[in-house]
């Protein structure tokens, strides 16, 4: 029961606080049903722990399907270092967002809260130099992103100045609004 | 190309074209991705002369039920025509970048044919499969209702069997009965598949599906009965033209009711399926594609603001020196590299899922339905997760691009808009969580009398018994 910084403890985690929420809101049901309430009732008072049950469930074969694919996928070694550290990213962002739950149900203990956001924060860091090649893999077409912010060219100023002419208001240098409403008005001021 | 663009191509410590090919699934279907891509790009017909933003509703509506025209007439006559092709089309990158804000014949196809295809007897799907395919009609899908949504047991529109004429005949009794939010309804299908509670003999027999005639095949004028109309602007997708629909004693002939599964007689005898859960196929295998529709939204999203973050400066970091890159920010990393995560993470659980359906469909083949409930849990529970993943780190990427992520050229806005549709269609979250939740705790029940428990809930064994250890 000791807390290792290392993915299979981390999705093992997972499955720990999926098990202790699934059980969590299961005995606060028969709880509320043994006091007399119908199981409908229980159900329905139970129902926001019914909810994180469900989301720590699929939370956990989230994190384990993207370690176990990229584990098992036969590729260089380069990409497998990028896949490995985004699917440990994925999984501490995850466990850090809830580690309320963690420090509950699994392992965890709050002396071990420092280390992973050490290590959450050493991913970022390791990734940050691949941003730019992990998006550029996406390979999507300027047409398909379709904003002058993400072109491939990265000419985003220009791009953004050239969609601007496009709006109708900039077809002709003074709108009618002015003659008819800004000009009477700012003269009723005066 | 931007310079700072051009040194963080140049540190990348990967092959970016292997990744792209791992993505895609091989290299040849990144070539295939790429002539479609081109195929469809290249063609002057989809280019927009204004922006589609600076259009009126009615005037968008118009040009998106142009484009949608011509874009299945080329799918009809592309020579390597593939389920790929129209999988991109219709809910993919590709067809929202020709039609941004959704394609008005979508449900057609993916609604109709495949109800048509599910759950029509072997003549009805040679008749209306037949009329579709070749467009010479056009089908949506109305099941939810004003008064009722996910919760498909109470919807209110009835299809009551007489016998005398040997139709149906359908009613909406009340407002909250009126159909509400199918793609395509307003002003675009001719025929839907209506979902209504059966009575024959006197009887309710739940809910089933009917084809209905809803407009004259050459005026395109509503039918007598029928009320129909388009239901308003939303927050996105406002050229799906989502419909309403009310009846008002419309009549049917009996064979308009689908009938692979139950049956009613020509005398008014209902005839029950063996098992009715056949019917969940389609609605499983609609949420496994919305999970890869979400991963491919997503890295839309993140292309653009993790580029723009590449070539954005913001501040000082140290005093005197030049601004930085706003990607060198840690909490700029922050907001992008998990969601470039979420990216992988969808897309993989969305191939695991799509491998356990296929599996389960071929069990469901030979008559096995056990594992039914578990690919159910996991579908509902993952369609859950990935679209409102999405949705929040659509979000937090447009955030990440300070103001110019909040104009609608961005893109994002609009990105936002058809994911976080997703959150609601094709069963809203919460229930879906809730229906998930059911299938959970049957399965505690089940783990803790010791039964031996289908592999995605395995774990539930390993720690029914695990306490935390302070």
């Amino acid at each position: 029961a000791i807390w290792e910084n290392s993915m299979d403890c981390v999705v093992k985690a997972f499955y720990q606080v999926a098990a202790g929420k699934v059980k969590s809101a299961a005995e606060h049901m028969e709880r509320r049903a043994k006091g007399g309430m119908s199981s409908e009732d229980a159900w329905n008072e139970s129902s926001i722990e019914l909810v994180a049950a469900s989301t720590a469930h699929c939370r956990a074969f989230m994190v384990e399907k993207f370690v176990e694919t990229v584990s098992k996928s036969s590729v260089s070694r380069p990409l497998q270092t990028v896949l490995t550290q985004l699917a440990e990213l994925y999984a501490l962002y995850w466990l850090l967002i809830n580690k309320g739950d963690f420090l509950m149900f699994s392992n965890l203990s709050p002396a071990d809260v420092d280390g992973l956001q050490l290590w959450l924060e050493q991913l970022l860091a390791k990734l940050r130099p691949n941003a730019v090649g992990i998006v550029d893999s996406f390979d999507i077409h300027d047409e398909i992103l379709g904003s002058p912010l993400g072109a491939w060219d990265g000419r985003v100023y220009e791009r953004m100045f050239e969609e601007s002419q496009k709006s109708p208001l900039n077809s002709e240098p003074v709108n009618k609004s002015f003659h008819e409403y800004l000009k009477p008005f700012l003269r009723s001021n005066l | 190309v931007n310079p700072d663009l051009v040194r963080e191509r140049q540190k990348c410590t990967f092959n970016t074209l292997e990744l792209t090919h791992l993505l895609d699934g091989g290299e040849a279907k990144t070539l295939e991705r790429k002539e479609r891509e081109d195929y469809f790009l290249s063609d002057p017909a989809f280019k927009d002369e204004v922006p589609m933003e600076y259009l009126s509703h009615k005037e968008q509506y118009e040009h998106s039920v142009r484009k949608a025209c011509h874009m299945f007439k080329k799918l009809q006559e592309m020579p390597h025509g593939s389920m790929d092709n129209f999988r991109q089309l219709l809910g993919g990158m590709l067809g929202s970048a020709i039609i941004k804000d959704g394609n008005p014949l979508a449900l057609h196809y993916v609604m109709f044919l495949p109800t048509l295809a599910g759950q029509g007897t072997v003549e009805q799907q040679a008749f209306w499969i037949s009329r579709a395919w070749n467009l010479e009609i056009i089908g949506t899908y109305a099941q939810t209702e004003l008064g009722h949504g996910t919760f498909i047991r109470g919807l209110e529109t009835t299809a009551t069997y007489d016998p005398a004429t040997q139709e149906f005949v359908l009613n909406s009794p009340t407002l909250t009965s009126y159909k509400w939010w199918p793609g395509g309804l307003g002003h675009t299908a001719n025929y839907a598949v209506v979902v209504a509670q059966l009575y024959t003999q006197g009887k309710c027999h739940g809910i089933h599906p009917f084809i209905v005639q809803l407009r004259d095949e050459e005026t395109h004028m509503p039918l007598p009965g029928i009320i129909i109309g388009e239901i308003g602007a939303k927050l996105g997708m406002n050229t799906t033209n989502n419909g309403y629909l009310g009846f008002k004693q419309v009549r049917i002939p009996l064979e308009n009711m689908l009938m692979k599964n139950n049956k009613v007689l020509e005398d008014g005898t209902y005839v029950k399926s063996p098992s009715d859960k056949l019917t969940y196929g389609t609605m499983m295998f609609v949420r496994v594609v919305i999970c890869q529709d979400m991963s491919s939204y997503l890295s839309k999203a993140v292309t653009i603001a993790t580029r723009y973050s590449a070539v954005r400066h913001q501040s000082e970091m140290k005093p005197g020196a030049p601004e930085p890159q706003v990607l060198d920010y840690r909490t700029q990393q922050y907001k992008l590299l998990p969601s470039i995560a979420s990216v992988f993470a969808m897309k993989f659980s969305a191939q695991w899922i799509w491998e356990m359906y296929n599996v389960v469909n071929s069990e469901l083949d030979q008559g096995d339905l056990e594992r039914l409930p578990e690919l159910h849990a996991a579908s509902c529970c993952l369609k859950a997760l990935c679209t409102s993943d999405a949705a929040s780190a659509v979000e937090t990427v447009r955030l990440a691009c300070g103001g110019h992520g909040y104009m609608k050229s961005s893109n994002l806005p609009s990105t936002y808009g058809l994911v976080t549709a997703a959150c609601t269609y094709e069963g809203e979250n919460t229930v879906l969580l809730l229906q998930t939740a059911r299938y959970l705790m049957k399965t505690w029940q089940q783990a803790r009398s010791g039964q031996t428990l289908t592999p995605s809930v395995a774990y539930l064994n390993l720690y029914s018994d695990w306490r935390q250890p302070r």
